[in-house]
């Protein structure tokens, strides 16, 4: 039996419009610890890994692992039905070939009843090995999202160039050239404006664009995003160290008291040079 | 169209 109850639904939808668009097959994998998700994209490109702790949700019951494939763009066309202030339960029996979604308007009066069938995904699992990376930007989601779909119109690819006073995103194409260059900010009495560089050395990297607006996708979920990365490294190291991560926290919204229940993290690699 | 590596290459298949 698996029952999760989450009173802010919206939290889910917004998840869903954060990875939809990149990854269509996915498995939810659903332990008493919470709920997580890990997939590529079609391409082998990028790859998504989300998590919800068990304690983000109202109520939380998963008496055994669950494996809950299913095609997202079928769940987000079914939580798409659930208002931004409805509660959200999702169901599931043991060995079942469906879940059951139950969205709660908020006065209790209309309770919606919806079922998804699952699927059987042969995924490929990869395991993200524990990395402590050179250089960790963080800086508002939004500026972020507003950088990335800016330097679109100039170039397929941005040049991200980090030293500790600031950093520097640039593109270039056949019409011209474009660079933001954001400085690290003093501390801020809004901590959600702030630009932070942690830094053990320069950094200058090129990501593939259409990616990382993709990965945009999940700014409604933080009012923060934090880039990690680490300098290329010699030949013959392990190459994992050059895999870019980008990282969205998912907050409840409790005005007085938010904290964090999870995260929503993209791995991409910088671009092949020409 | 810009080109990139494969992630799978970048982690291990468990």
């Amino acid at each position: 039996m698996f029952e999760a109850r989450l009173i802010q639904g919206s939290i889910l939808k917004k998840i869903l419009d954060a990875i939809k668009d990149l990854v269509t097959d996915a498995s939810w994998d659903c332990s008493p610890n919470g709920m997580s998700l890990q997939a590529m994209d079609t391409s082998h490109v990028s790859l998504v890994s989300v998590s919800l702790n068990s304690d983000g949700f109202d109520k939380y019951r998963c008496d055994r692992n669950l494996t809950l494939g299913m095609n997202l763009i079928s769940l987000s066309k079914i939580i798409k039905c659930a208002a931004n202030d409805d509660t959200i339960i999702i169901k599931a029996g043991d060995g079942g070939d469906k879940i059951t979604l139950l969205f709660e308007a908020q006065n209790e009066s209309e309770v919606a009843e919806y079922e998804i069938k699952l699927m059987n995904l042969d995924s490929e699992y990869l395991g993200i090995p524990d990395t402590t990376y050179n250089v960790t930007i963080k800086m508002p989601s939004n500026k972020f999202q507003r950088i990335c779909r800016d330097l679109s119109q100039i170039g397929d690819a941005v040049t991200i160039s980090c030293a500790k006073d600031g950093v520097r995103f640039g593109a270039a194409g056949d019409l011209g050239s474009g660079s933001i260059r954001l400085a690290q900010t003093a501390t801020s009495d809004k901590p959600e404006d702030s630009v932070t560089i942690s830094m053990q050395e320069a950094l200058c990297q090129s990501f593939a664009l259409k990616y990382l607006n993709h990965f945009a996708k999940a700014t409604p979920l933080s009012a923060q995003v934090t880039l990690s990365m680490s300098p290329d490294v010699p030949l013959g190291e392990p190459l994992l160290f050059n895999v870019c991560v980008v990282e969205y926290n998912i907050s409840d919204n409790d005005d007085e008291n938010p904290s964090t229940i999870g995260f929503i993290r993209y791995y991409l690699a910088p671009k092949i040079d020409d | 169209e810009v080109e990139q590596h494969f992630l799978s290459n970048y982690f291990s298949t468990s």
